[in-house]
């Protein structure tokens, strides 16, 4: 089993959503994070000065998925969060070695 | 003839109003039903779902996407029927169990039209949605064996899922033929010679999603409820996984008692659409059946 | 060594923290993220039409633990989180190679 | 490819940013995290009562890297974070088998 990490812009949260659905996806769970990278931060004014702030919101998705459809998720992960444009996010892939569905304990491919 | 088509059209109709009388009280145990409604005998809506009252689930969702693939076919395919879970599961519906995602998606991903077998699906996903398969191959029992179990394998590869599916699907199609009550019951006797665990006299009172405690519920009731109404009322009541025990006791009471005693006011609260589409597909379906075909 | 990660039911963290406890484990983080599945999200108002938000609130944990007490700690966090009810939540196991405490540099399961 | 994470005290967050700047990295994930382990909760005052808030914030930082410096990484975060006091955090190393820039598709080490 795999976990499937993608950081991506906040706005493509629904249309990865619905490229997951697609495919049968269902279960995700989702965190609002900072990032720094290329894309550089915004101006913010603030006390009427003006400064930048060096972070970018993200969305961070979390989707634990059997093995053999890892591909097509991160497929249809990059496709849907892709603009072009610098700051578009990053996906990554872990090995996962058990699973636990903590409602019915059913444990491996079972729980997912 | 005409009793027929009724008939069948009961069978599909008594799933839709077992399962929209059920799914608000899915989860809820006897007691608690029993303190929020006393006995509860309307289409009330609520419960876990936010159901509008008489909006189905997956039961007879799942029901209908059976129906459509064997009726778009014209006989059986069992990648044409897969097709339409798909669909359907794509379509955001209200709610679908873990296994039946799980088989659906392996299709839509692989091409898999047979789950491995596993000893963790003896859920009652496939017999759930068992009855227009007992409509299309009424009247040649080896069909609906080999049906059963590849319809079933889609989601559940278990025993005690095919072996649920198979005596279902015989006694509607015995009820369907005008069998007596004490017939069916041998049909019931049988599976639990078989399958000791199906035994369900006396009743232990568990009414999960495993396909045992579901079968054990649909038949405590039938066996000892004297309406149709009474069956399906009964039934919910128990609470536990109620939209499925509800749909499934409402296919066989709908083949045993008949169109003329669904209460009318339950039907009223179902979806138009949804009621037409069922008595369109119901004699449809029948009419494939070798029953008919080869009269 | 293991990271333990559970998506757990917000109101369910106390009671995994202390069922951790029981079992010598006190260093936990936790975070909170938004749940996707089949557990349905909250209705809200909204210009007067009503409309299901379709996440749900939930509560992650990760824990660093040394091999051998994997199993009681996932079992751990299975039984105090079970509610039976859709939405209990997941627990996942991956492998970590390696562990620092930052404030004295120890390394391996001494950092744990 | 590994993934570094890093439980840090929040006001670190600039100085490790500094300090993995300074070795090239430039990609940096954050998120804002509760943290239980030795270091005690404060105590807050509520409506008159006063209260133990058992946790304490934190940051946690995730940063994909190439095998060939991570202990470079790894090092850099040490000696930034560390105050020597109870609480400074701790940093884990997993392994990351994919990594896809959703902008350009790049694969592996491309990506980072
Ligand atoms: N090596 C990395 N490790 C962790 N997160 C990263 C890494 N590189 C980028 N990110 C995350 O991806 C986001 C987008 O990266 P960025 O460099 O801005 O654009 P791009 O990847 O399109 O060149 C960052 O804001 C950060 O959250
Ligand atoms: N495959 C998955 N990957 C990541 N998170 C998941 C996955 N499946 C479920 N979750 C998380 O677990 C929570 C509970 O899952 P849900 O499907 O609602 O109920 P249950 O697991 O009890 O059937 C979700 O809200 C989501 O945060
Ligand atoms: N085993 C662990 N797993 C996950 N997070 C941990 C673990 N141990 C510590 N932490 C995190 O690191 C933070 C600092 O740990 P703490 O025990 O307070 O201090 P120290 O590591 O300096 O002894 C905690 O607040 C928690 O967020
Ligand atoms: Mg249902
Ligand atoms: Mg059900």
């Amino acid at each position: 089993m795999k976990k499937v990490e993608a950081i991506i812009k906040p706005f493509k949260l629904d249309e990865v959503k619905e490229a997951l659905n697609e495919i049968g996806i269902q279960g995700i769970t989702v965190c609002e994070v900072k990032g720094f990278g290329r894309q550089k931060g915004h101006t913010e004014l603030y006390r009427g000065a003006e400064y930048v702030v060096d972070f970018i919101p993200k969305i961070k998705m979390e989707i634990i998925v059997s093995d053999e459809i890892v591909s097509k998720v991160v497929d249809a992960i990059e496709q849907a969060a892709k603009t072009g444009r610098i700051g578009d996010g990053k996906i990554f892939v872990t090995s996962v070695e058990e699973v636990v569905r903590i409602r019915t304990g059913e444990r491996g491919e079972d729980a997912l | 003839h005409d009793d027929l088509t009724a008939r069948c059209r009961a069978v599909l109709l008594g799933v839709a109003v077992g399962d929209a009388l059920g799914a608000p009280m899915e989860f809820m145990t006897s007691g608690e039903i029993a303190a929020k409604y006393g006995r509860l005998n309307e289409m009330v809506g609520g419960g876990w779902l936010r159901l509008k009252p008489g909006q189905v689930t997956d039961d007879t969702e799942m029901t209908l996407c059976l129906a459509r693939g064997i009726v778009t076919a014209g006989g059986w395919d069992l990648r044409t029927i897969a097709h339409e879970f798909a669909v359907w599961l794509r379509s955001k519906p209200i709610d679908v169990g873990d296994t039946c995602r799980r088989g659906i998606r392996n299709f839509m991903l692989k091409g898999e039209t047979e789950s491995p077998p596993n000893q963790w699906d003896a859920g009652n996903g496939a017999l759930m949605r068992m009855t227009p398969l007992a409509l299309y191959t009424l009247g040649d029992k080896e069909l609906l064996q080999k049906c059963s179990i590849e319809h079933g394998h889609l989601t559940h590869n278990h025993p005690l899922s095919d072996a649920a599916c198979i005596c279902y699907g015989r006694m509607i199609q015995m009820a369907l033929l005008g069998a007596e009550k004490s017939r069916l019951r041998r049909e019931a006797d049988r599976l639990a010679a078989e399958y000791p665990s199906f035994r369900f006299d006396p009743y232990p009172g568990l009414a999960t999603g495993y396909v045992v405690d579901t079968l054990q519920t649909v038949f405590h009731y039938f066996f000892r409820s004297r309406s149709f109404e009474e069956c399906v009322t009964s039934t919910v009541n128990q609470g536990g996984d109620a939209d499925t025990t509800g749909a499934i006791i409402g296919g066989v009471a709908g083949a045993y008692y008949g169109l003329e005693e669904i209460p009318r006011r339950w039907l009223k609260k179902l979806d138009r659409g949804c009621v037409t589409e069922l008595e369109s597909l119901a004699p449809k379906l029948v009419s494939l059946s070798p029953q008919l075909t080869q009269s």
